[in-house]
């Protein structure tokens, strides 16, 4: 989807600073 | 029994992996294969058997002066006791949250805390407006101000039902009913992997699983 077509919360759901599976990478 | 040590080391705010499996969704095996996971990220940096800030930055970004509000946020509320570090228990017990079986009401309300920057218990349409433009300076997508504030807007209006300037949880919950993908990374599948991805802990724990 566009971000422009997006509500605010799933544009920020986006961030990887929320993307915790980065943690359990080797 | 299988039990190749006798000790495990006690580092500082270890805690009995019978206890946090016993408070969270995890096994024991999970819970000590967590452990494995924690002395990873907490001896990055400094050695202290702590999770720093800086090292939660290194390991979300590969860069340890990666500054973003959004991981900002989720280590403040790892760190429960808010003494600026992360212990073994408030690493398990937060990421228990993120397990497949935890509860829906927990994810909800672990998101709202997340989002409510300011900790006012409501989330504010300015807090929604700063957490917008922190993802479009992290993406480095570009949006005029007037489309930003539209976007802030038109949502804002759509989950503040009662109309009185703030969200506020049961708001919130009922949003997130309406588009559950917001809270589609407060599930990490991995965590019910967890005991593959580190076997080697898992042959030497001391506690077998009681279920």
């Amino acid at each position: 989807a566009s971000p422009v077509t997006m509500n605010a919360f799933e544009l920020i759901s986006k961030s990887r600073g929320l993307d915790l599976a980065t943690l359990f990478e080797k | 029994m299988g039990c190749y040590h006798s000790k495990k080391p006690k580092t500082q705010g270890y805690e009995d992996p019978t206890v946090l499996a016993a408070e969270t969704p995890f096994t024991v095996s999970e819970v000590e294969a967590l452990y494995e996971l924690f002395k990873k990220l907490s001896s990055s940096i400094i050695n202290d058997g702590l999770i720093h800030r800086e090292e939660f930055q290194l390991a979300l970004f590969r860069n340890r002066n990666m500054k973003n509000l959004f991981a900002d946020r989720i280590f403040d509320l790892f760190d429960v006791k808010r003494n600026g570090v992360i212990e073994f228990g408030e690493f398990v017990r937060s990421l228990g949250i993120f397990h497949p079986n935890a509860s829906i009401k927990d994810k909800i309300t672990f998101a709202f805390r997340l989002y409510d920057l300011r900790q006012t218990g409501f989330i504010e349409q300015e807090e929604l407006k700063e957490m917008v433009l922190a993802l479009l300076h992290e993406s480095e997508l570009t949006l005029s101000d007037d489309v930003i504030e539209t976007i802030v807007e038109k949502t804002f209006n759509e989950a503040d039902t009662n109309g009185d300037g703030k969200i506020d949880q049961e708001e919130w919950r009922e949003f997130v009913m309406k588009y559950p993908s917001l809270i589609k990374n407060m599930t990490l599948p991995y965590l019910k992997d967890i005991t593959m991805a580190f076997p080697s802990f898992v042959a030497s724990t001391e506690v077998e699983d009681s279920d």
